[in-house]
């Protein structure tokens, strides 16, 4: 399912309950495949290559819905929207201990039929404008955060000559913009066809990071030397709506 | 982000356990070399040009 525009996804496969009747008998207890996910990129040359969306390991004995997250693939295959070419997700089934049925494992799990479809696995896009979901990108410096407010990165300043641990042992910056993440996310309309394959609301959290960094005095032989620090994921440089574990859409190639 | 997120940073990156007591006096005349300098505003450019994602 589309809308116009494509900004979440999750995909999602089901193993058919005839196929694990079967299984039960075949397979000893514990039994795993490995269902694996790759999307398939054909080049203007007619080369192809294939990249690793997601892979895990699907007990042959449970039941229910697995989501296979490929978020990535669909935005890298948005961003290639103009060749025309059809978004093309390949899924492959290995048995998790190579044995004599390895070659098998294919015909032991199978995929939930759609109506008038032949037991592939089912793709399912969900869609939210982030125009209306999204972060808002940063606070309006002059209208203090109100409650319930749209998430937004805010100014914060670090003032790292007012602290004691710094005294005399950070010699640069002496302080820094920090930024922060703060306000609200619009939560998407739970329909009762659709289960969210993540759990609880989406927050307001820092998607892109920068390091900071220091010079800082080192004591060398008793006696003081300057030294370059670079400190991870230090500064925020964009706030993002998300679930707890699910990626935020970006710009980049694989 | 507080100023004990940073020390701890800190402390983790120069594996040190406790932050170091420099004497006033200690850094007073303490020059910083050109080289470090440039290499502090190297990483300061990098760090405005290239983000890393988090989730």
């Amino acid at each position: 399912r589309f809308s116009q525009r494509v900004r979440e996804v999750a995909g999602r496969l089901l193993a058919a309950e005839a196929a694990l009747r079967r299984l039960e008998r075949l397979s000893p207890h514990g039994a795993r495949a490995r269902v694996t996910v790759e999307w398939l990129r054909i080049h203007e040359d007619s080369s192809n290559r294939t990249y690793l969306v997601d892979s895990r390991l699907v007990s042959l004995q449970g039941s229910g819905w697995k989501a296979f997250d490929v978020t990535e693939a669909v935005n890298f295959w948005r961003q290639l929207g103009r060749s025309g070419q059809p978004l093309l997700l390949q899924v492959s089934v290995q048995r998790a201990h190579l044995g004599p049925r390895a070659s098998g494992a294919h015909t032991l799990l199978r995929f939930a039929s759609q109506p008038g479809g032949h037991g592939e696995p089912q793709l399912e896009l969900h869609t939210l404008d982030l125009g209306a979901y999204g972060a808002q990108g940063d606070c309006d410096p002059e209208a203090p955060a109100a409650e319930g407010a749209r998430c937004c990165r805010q100014e914060t300043y670090v003032d790292l000559r007012g602290m004691r641990w710094a005294e005399n042992w950070v010699l640069e910056p002496p302080g820094f913009l920090a930024y922060e993440c703060v306000g609200a996310c619009q939560q998407p309309p739970e329909t009762p066809t659709f289960r969210r394959p993540f759990p609880g609301p989406r927050q307001c959290v820092a998607s892109e990071t920068t390091s900071l960094p220091l010079i800082v005095g080192v004591k060398e032989g008793g006696r003081p030397r300057p030294q370059v620090v670079s400190l991870p994921n230090m500064r925020v440089e964009k706030c993002s709506c998300a679930w707890d574990g699910a990626p935020v859409p970006r710009r980049l190639g694989p | 982000l507080t100023g004990e997120q940073v020390r701890a940073s800190l402390l983790r990156q120069l594996g040190l356990r406790e932050a170091p007591v420099l004497d006033q006096r200690d850094v007073e005349g303490l020059v910083t070399p050109a080289h470090v300098r440039a290499q502090y505003v190297a990483l300061l450019r990098r760090s405005h040009g290239a983000h890393s994602r988090g989730k």
